[in-house]
């Protein structure tokens, strides 16, 4: 454990809180893509599947069990309770197109062609692409609330954060993840875009963020 | 990295 590592996984419970809070308190869940919230509970359940086979520490288990817990919340909230709030037709991203080929390519590149190595590799590869949904739905409808924009904030800067937790493991103990790193710096860049607006538009104007 | 490698990351 490090600073980056805990800063990011800070950063990425602050995201998902966010999230929750916002949909709970407005009593809406509109402008948020239930399809990237089912994909990342897809994410969530197919990785820490670890958690009935190995004991790592308290800190890992809580975390895994609170991140599978919100991310069920969240979307229990947005398919059930606040449903009639949801804009189905702006989620319109194909899942399948993100599903097809990250189920492929977890078969073909993995540690071992074990169910749960494979899972794990398909897990990785999934949180990689699973926020592109929300993106889509952004720049379809051409804006988003600045409460939308804070999450995704907090979700690329711990994805941004998890690379410095690399570079440093990388170099304190020779630690190298390569399926795990080379997603997460795909996964990073598709936050670039959106950091550039952010920065731009919603900190330095107010509101919404609108698209040029 | 080796399969037995513990996952420690979230």
């Amino acid at each position: 454990m490090n600073i980056f590592r805990l800063a990011g996984d800070v950063s990425h419970l602050v995201a998902i809180i966010i999230l929750l809070l916002k949909i709970w308190r407005s009593k809406s869940c509109a402008g948020i893509s239930g399809k990237s919230q089912v994909l990342f509970a897809i994410v969530f359940t197919t990785r820490y599947l670890d958690l009935f086979t190995v004991y790592i520490s308290a800190y890992n288990t809580v975390m895994k069990v609170v991140f599978l817990a919100l991310s069920y919340a969240t979307v229990y909230l947005i398919y059930m309770r606040f449903r009639n709030t949801y804009d189905s037709e702006n989620d319109t991203f194909r899942v399948e197109f993100l599903l097809v080929p990250v189920t492929g390519l977890s078969f073909l590149e993995n540690y071992a062609f074990t169910p749960m190595e494979i899972l794990w590799t398909f897990s990785i590869f999934l949180e990689a692409v699973a926020i592109m949904p929300q993106l889509f739905m952004i720049t379809k409808t051409g804006e988003a609330e600045s409460i939308t924009t804070h999450y995704l904030f907090f979700l690329g800067l711990y994805r941004a954060l998890y690379i410095a937790n690399w570079v440093w493991r990388y170099h304190t103990e020779g630690f190298f993840d390569q399926i795990a790193v080379v997603s997460g710096v795909v996964q990073t860049i598709f936050y670039c875009d959106f950091f550039y607006l952010y920065v731009t538009k919603v900190l330095r104007g107010r509101g919404k963020m609108t698209l040029p | 990295k080796e399969e037995t490698d513990v996952k420690d990351e979230l």
